[in-house]
């Protein structure tokens, strides 16, 4: 563990208790893209396979389960609570997220490190992180102006693989052998996705106006 | 080869 890597867990964390604190306190999930939220909830489901399998550490399970935790609660949230479902504009939020899953699926069957079903269904989960947002960043320039929770909550979530992105360049100097050329790009990806928001975030931030995205 | 390596990252 290095500083890095606990800043991106920390950011990542406070990301997703953002938003569940958000939609548990105003019973509101206006802004919030349920399809990413879904693709997140596919994201750690692929990903946490090994949970029960192989332990690391005390960490390592707990954040697992916590992020498995707060990403399903949020879709139910959003599915089924009976206030906070009308808040919901699905209208809105119309990204067909299928189509980010089918071709990260067939990514994963050509490009992995080992083929087994567990590496396969890791590296997936891998590629359909870094589009996960997609349909967030859609459904925002739709609405155009986003409430600040929502934006830092975005802000949080694209800032935690920046942290992750140093945390690898510390690793490959520190660890010999240590080489993960799918996650380092598959992150760097990710990042760049969230690159114009941060522009216009941090453009907001210094004009202290409310956050407009272009149309 | 490398020793297999865990996943312990999140």
């Amino acid at each position: 563990m290095n500083i890095f890597r606990l800043a991106g867990d920390m950011t990542h964390l406070a990301s997703v208790l953002v938003l569940l604190l958000k939609i548990h306190t105003i019973k509101s999930c206006a802004g919030v893209s349920l399809k990413t939220q879904e693709l997140y909830a596919i994201v750690f489901a692929t990903r946490y396979l090994d949970i029960l399998t192989s332990f690391v550490s005390i960490y390592n399970t707990l954040m697992k389960l916590i992020f498995l935790g707060s990403s399903f609660s949020i879709v139910w949230y959003m599915k089924y609570h009976k206030t906070v479902r009308r808040t919901y504009d699905r209208d809105q939020d119309t990204f067909r997220h299928w189509f980010l899953m089918l071709p990260c699926l067939l990514l994963a069957l050509l490009i992995h490190e080992k083929f087994t079903f567990f590496e396969v269904l890791w590296t997936f989960s891998l590629y359909l992180e870094a589009v996960a947002i997609l349909p967030q960043l859609v459904l925002l320039q739709r609405t155009r102006n986003i409430d600040n929770l929502t934006g830092q909550y975005i802000f949080l979530l694209g800032g935690y693989r920046g942290f992750y992105i140093l945390n690898w360049i510390y690793r490959y100097f520190t660890e010999p052998h240590y080489v993960h050329w799918i996650t380092w790009i598959a992150g760097l990806v990710q990042t760049l996705l969230y690159a114009d928001f941060f522009y216009y975030y941090f453009l907001s931030w210094k004009n202290n106006k409310k956050l407009q995205l272009p149309a | 080869r490398p020793s297999q390596i865990k996943k312990d990252e999140l």
